[in-house]
């Protein structure tokens, strides 16, 4: 059975895209099949990065390990079953099409909320949560008190994920491992940041997620899109002078790796 | 006729609230009077930080200024004209409940594509895009060449944009004034911030946007938050050492509030 990673949050901006096309890349190159799904519909910015990449490995006859991509597959009304929503199927279809050819299949949500992102997260083995270091993005995992920062309650994003756990485990499913990665951190120390670390460790014990290092603002997380490649791809691609934040990119990458504790992987 | 803005951008967390907040709070202690709409019906980001500004200021009895928000008024479906779409008429009672009594009505979008922000996209006399300093954004406004980053062609949001400019000029109204705005941008110089300029500048010429210094990515745009404030309330709260980034940021708010060219603004 593949193991199903999920990329949720429904926050616009937090770096489920960016991170799914590391973690994906990541594992694609410690020699695990990996499949990739986006539901991201109308933006597809996974599926233009993975385009990207391919086209760069053809102008440049290059051979890069990259994650099998599959779109959602068209699907008839008539193939439906009575009350069966389409979105659903097309989804079910994608998955179970990679599933015989891979280890891991990857799903990118969108940061809106859609069927299919619904869906997905309930298929999570491993939900990946990127979240900014910012309170904007935090309220939308828990309403807080505006001076003690005390939590009042779920917000949209947690209720979700909790109807998703509700799905799955109605279904008999093993239990989701949510994994909460920090995204966009802020290079120095600061109150911000002490703040959001306290807030999140009390919220990771009231809703059951588990908090992973992330990735600090970098340039090099973003810049690299346009040919489809991560840090990891670098010394492939002939480059040798590595500056500071590369090798510490480099580093944030791996311990991430380490700490989503996949089945089988080890870095 | 107060003056609309409308503060878009399809791609999520490219600054949208964040941008909105800060403009129309800008405007209220300018001394303008502001009406505030809120369209991510989910997320309510920019409702939340209005509340919390009001808790805020009941809390230590502050008198800061405060822009006019106004919620979607709830419609009765028996009230709509035949064929009438019942978020177009809760869009228009909001704005026609503000415009009486506001110079300014700023109308904040979520970070996908919905009615009501396509709608709102052609109510917008100024038009303010936030954009992230990264080519993933920069791909939701055109597809280019990964490599000389030639602009290959239009991409989901400006086709969004450039079908709101139809509607406007098919009623007879204004030409939008589109304003990008670069936010999150990185403090050092870089290669990618560079090419971005390039390419912002091509494409500000094809698709008729002009480009305005916008902000540095800097904590003091998002530890505010939980209690409803911006840097230029600080001195309201007594706050008397500023540090050299909040020194800059204010200078980047000014900035931004003249190049928009708002009519009756001057800074
Ligand atoms: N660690 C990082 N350092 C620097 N830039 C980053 C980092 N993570 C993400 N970004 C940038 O932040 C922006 C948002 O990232 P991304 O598109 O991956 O988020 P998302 O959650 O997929 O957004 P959406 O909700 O639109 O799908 C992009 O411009 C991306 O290049
Ligand atoms: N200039 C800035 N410096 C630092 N942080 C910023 C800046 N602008 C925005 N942010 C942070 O970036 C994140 C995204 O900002 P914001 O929520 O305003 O974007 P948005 O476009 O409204 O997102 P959505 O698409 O979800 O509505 C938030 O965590 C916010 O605090
Ligand atoms: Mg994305
Ligand atoms: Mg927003």
């Amino acid at each position: 059975m593949a193991h199903i990673i999920v990329v949720g949050n429904e926050k616009g901006g937090a770096g489920k895209s960016t991170v799914s096309m590391h973690v994906a890349t990541a594992l694609a190159r410690l020699k695990h099949r990996v499949g990739v799904i986006d539901l991201d519909l109308r933006q597809k910015t996974l599926t233009r990065y993975l385009e990207n990449r391919l086209l760069y490995m053809q102008k440049h006859a290059l051979d890069l390990p990259v994650p099998e991509f599959r779109d959602l597959p068209d699907v008839e009304k008539r193939e439906l079953a009575a009350g069966e929503n389409i979105y659903d199927r097309r989804l079910s279809m994608a998955v179970s099409g990679l599933e015989p050819i891979c280890d891991f299949i990857l799903i990118d949500c969108p940061g809106s909320h859609t069927r299919l992102s619904q869906v997905a997260h309930s298929l999570a083995d491993t939900l990946i949560t990127p979240l900014n270091d910012s309170f904007l993005d935090f309220d939308l995992l828990a309403q807080t008190d505006g001076e003690t920062h005390e939590i009042l309650g779920p917000s949209v994003y947690s209720e979700m994920v909790w109807s998703a756990r509700q799905l799955r485990a109605q279904a008999g499913l093993t239990p989701i491992d949510w994994v909460v990665v920090r995204n966009r951190v802020g290079p120095q120390r600061m109150v911000n940041k002490e703040l959001m670390i306290a807030s999140l460790n009390k919220l990771a014990r009231r809703l059951g997620f588990r908090i992973a290092p992330g990735f600090t603002e970098r340039v090099t997380f973003r810049e690299l899109f346009p040919r489809g490649l991560t840090l990891l791809d670098l010394r492939d691609i002939g480059v040798k002078q590595f500056n500071i934040s590369m090798v510490a990119a480099r580093q944030e990458l791996r311990d991430l790796m380490t700490e989503l504790k996949l089945p089988g992987v080890s870095i």
